[in-house]
């Protein structure tokens, strides 16, 4: 058996509404530790593997491993039908593998609502990633910044161009754009200091300077995301996808991997 | 035009 429970206005019916800009069904994977979900949108550009560990609902049981295809935007429209302080159970017995059930009641018990939602094949948004602790190394930087600043940025740099160059050094972070109607430059001075402020940039690693070029209408789920969490923790590489993590709780995660319209490595642009 | 790579050139299929 499988069941989570847990009172709306917890992260997860946020994320899968970021989800929804990918996706309309995704896979989802369940174990004693937590579940995992992968998404990969329909122009296959954009990546995003979660982690949900047990620790971040109220209840958590899964007696048995099981992976199961949801229809994401079912799953939401009826998420929305329900009112903030609801709880929201979502269960999976071993007698029916066809479909899941989420029921919400309310917390004085007197409404209860629920829905059968029929189990989907979503098999091909299933990617081989490899585990983080082995990719890290292939970051060459690697930065935290306030949740709210990366979603300000992404809004002010939507403004004018597609395409956005991040540019990273030891000392700087940049974001900037142009188009026809003008361009946009923000930057980002690492906080190197041994009391990090809370709306500082902070630089985890650099080795050298890096940049990317990103087409930026590929971010629109992720800066959705981004809006649930405190932080942000963004990864470049020239032989990985751009990385954009927020932490759930201690042990989980939402990870975007994003393709780049190209990487480079010793330069950042002026 | 300029081609948007994709993810599968980085992660394969499972």
């Amino acid at each position: 058996m499988f069941e989570l429970k847990m009172v709306k206005g917890s992260t997860l019916q946020g994320v899968l509404e970021a989800i929804l800009d990918l996706v309309n069904v995704a896979n989802v994977d369940c174990s004693s530790e937590g579940f995992s979900l992968q998404a990969l949108d329909t122009e296959h550009v954009v990546f995003l593997s979660l982690f949900f560990p047990s620790e971040a609902f109220q209840s958590y049981r899964c007696d048995e491993d099981r992976s199961m295809g949801i229809a994401i935007a079912d799953m939401v429209d009826f998420l929305r039908s329900s009112n903030d302080g609801d709880i929201i159970t979502i269960k999976a017995t071993d007698q029916n593998l066809e479909d899941i059930t989420i029921t919400l009641e309310s917390p004085d018990k007197i409404k209860t609502m629920a829905i059968d939602l029929r189990l989907v094949d979503a098999t091909s948004q299933c990617l081989k990633i490899p585990d983080w602790n082995d990719m890290e190394s292939d970051y060459q930087a690697i930065f935290c910044m306030p949740s709210e600043e990366f979603r300000l940025n992404c809004k002010s740099l939507s403004v004018i161009d597609d395409d956005v160059v991040i540019s990273v050094n030891e000392e700087v972070i940049s974001f900037s754009t142009k188009g026809e109607s003008g361009c946009v430059n923000i930057s980002h001075v690492m906080n190197k200091t041994d009391k990090p402020e809370k709306a500082s940039v902070i630089l985890t690693h650099a080795r050298g300077p890096l940049s990317l070029t990103l087409n930026w209408r590929y971010m629109k789920s992720c800066a959705k995301v981004s809006k649930l969490f405190d932080q942000v923790k963004i990864g470049l590489s020239t032989k990985r996808p751009l990385m954009v993590e927020c932490q759930i709780v201690e042990k989980g995660y939402i990870r975007y991997f994003v393709a780049p319209l190209k990487a480079e490595e010793g330069k950042t642009e002026t | 035009g300029r081609k948007q790579p994709t993810i599968t050139n980085y992660f394969g299929r499972a």
